[in-house]
């Protein structure tokens, strides 16, 4: 019952944006963080065919069902995780990258990962001076169970709270600086253990490029509206 | 050959060669002048994905700069100037187009900005450490299928200098990019000498029909305390083709059980 085929018309050397009618699922195996439960992946894979050529490309992607909901707690001030409606308390390890010289690999990837997962951690917080994490490293994220916490590249010490004081507006090209969130946001939003975009470490972002974020990473308007009692 | 839907990454059979070193441009050496490693040759093994220094490091070229104190013997991008770790990586490819299909080069980073050259074709790609290129490569391929590609990629445009004293993030300068700040030293990790300029991350070559999947976005919703769920699966679609084309579109969720086999 998880095949769905729909019809499209493209525009001659044009794009389009389709979304699928939604798939509906019965109690599936959700996705948990390290320590709460197993981290169940499905298979989503997408194909297109164009009449009279064929299979024209494809696409898939590991995917795990989980709702991860995050809110300041008006006591102490800390931010409060839930992971499909349970609290969890987060055991997290900061993390810079695995190699000054970007020898990245999947097993070196795959041995930090695991590391963290054997440590008994749930998240890993990626420091805004070092990278945006790259595929492999949340692919290994979703298989082990460790949430992620991403921020984008700002820093209080290089970003108007270092001394001297330095780039009190940032990058000198907030577009640019755009562009590269939008686009890393794109490469790696389908990944289960993403749990937080962060705009920097110790700093806010300058104005424009902070109310930027905060309007293209709202919550999705789905989640404001209760589907209608799904048709039997 | 890559399938259709597939990429084929390329990740081998890399050279790459200081700029100032090369008597060549981009258009030559992908055209009647490739280069090669050989005795008197500027050219070396490169490591793409990777950095310059990485290259280096594994041409012991210069030492592994996080061994004792050797990163002082290397020298920094602020006194050496960008164009001393401005470098031309080169590599050949093997991809033969079928009618009606398209060919697309991918760059998912480069750190900081670079000119591609495939065939003696030049392509400009902006800066910015953190964004993927898409080059559509289908008209500019050899029908026999033996391809060339280099790239010259140059540093950030602020690689900064390292104060003596050291500190976060050196004079700061390279904040002034969208780039990993971390390469200009921190209290935990030395600066790095050519600010990770390189083709950092995955190259690869990918092969469609006049359909195009871009960018799907999948998204759950959960309602009646998990028990009812919803897959919301949102695609850009591109048609590469001078008609319009009619497709389907299909998507399919697979549940691995324990070891291959799939439940549909």
């Amino acid at each position: 019952e998880h095949l769905q085929t729909e019809k499209v018309s493209v525009p001659a050397q044009g794009r389009i944006q389709h979304t699928f009618t939604p798939l509906y699922f019965y109690k599936p195996e959700l996705w948990w963080p390290n320590g709460m439960g197993k981290q169940t992946l499905y298979n989503v894979s997408i194909t297109i065919d164009v009449k009279d050529i064929g299979e024209s490309d494809s696409w898939t992607q590991p995917f795990g069902f989980r709702k991860i909901e995050s809110d300041i707690d008006s006591g102490t001030g800390g931010r409060l995780f839930k992971v499909n409606g349970e609290p969890i308390f987060i055991r997290g390890g900061n993390w810079i990258l695995s190699d000054g010289l970007l020898r990245l690999s999947k097993e070196r990837y795959r041995t930090d990962i695991k590391f963290h997962a054997d440590m008994n951690m749930n998240m890993i917080r990626c420091w805004g001076g070092g990278l945006a994490e790259r595929p492999e490293f949340y692919h290994f994220c979703d298989i082990y169970g460790l949430l992620v916490w991403q921020e984008f590249w700002i820093t209080g010490d290089v970003d108007g709270r270092g001394v001297p004081v330095s780039n009190p507006n940032g990058p000198l090209d907030h577009d640019l600086f755009l562009l590269c969130a939008r686009d890393t946001v794109k490469l790696l939003r389908n990944h289960p253990s993403l749990a937080l975009w962060v705009g920097g470490n110790e700093q806010v972002p300058p104005k424009d490029i902070n109310a930027a974020l905060e309007h293209d990473l709202r919550l999705h308007p789905l989640f404001n509206t209760q589907m209608l009692e799904h048709s039997s | 050959m890559a399938e259709i839907g597939k990429k084929t990454v390329l990740d081998s059979g890399w050279i790459a060669a200081r700029s100032t070193e090369v008597g060549y441009c981009g258009v030559e050496l992908t055209t009647t002048n490739p280069p090669s490693i050989g005795a008197d040759s500027p050219w070396m093994e490169a490591v793409v994905p990777g950095t310059v220094l990485a290259t280096l490091v594994k041409n012991k070229a210069i030492p592994d700069p996080f061994y004792g104190l050797e990163n002082e013997t290397i020298t920094d991008i602020a006194d050496s100037g960008r164009d001393y770790y401005t470098f031309w990586f080169f590599t050949k490819f093997q991809c033969k187009r079928l009618v009606n299909q398209y060919v697309h080069l991918n760059f998912r980073a480069i750190n900081y900005s670079a000119e591609v050259y495939v065939n003696g074709h030049k392509t400009v790609l902006p800066k910015g450490m953190f964004r993927r290129h898409t080059l559509d490569v289908t008209d500019i391929l050899h029908p026999e299928g033996s391809n060339l590609l280099a790239v010259t990629v140059h540093p950030p445009d602020h690689p900064g200098s390292i104060p003596p004293s050291g500190g976060q993030g050196g004079d700061h300068e390279i904040g002034k990019d969208v780039a990993a700040q971390y390469v200009e030293g921190w209290d935990w990790i030395c600066p790095i000498r050519d600010r990770n300029t390189g083709i950092w991350d995955e190259v690869s070559i990918s092969v469609t029909g006049p359909g195009k999947i871009i960018d799907p976005h999948l998204v759950s919703t959960f309602f009646d305390d998990y028990e009812r769920v919803y897959l919301h699966v949102t695609t850009e679609l591109e048609n590469k083709s001078t008609w319009v084309t009619e497709c389907s579109l299909n998507v399919q969720v697979t549940a691995e059980l324990e070891g291959d086999i799939c439940l549909v």
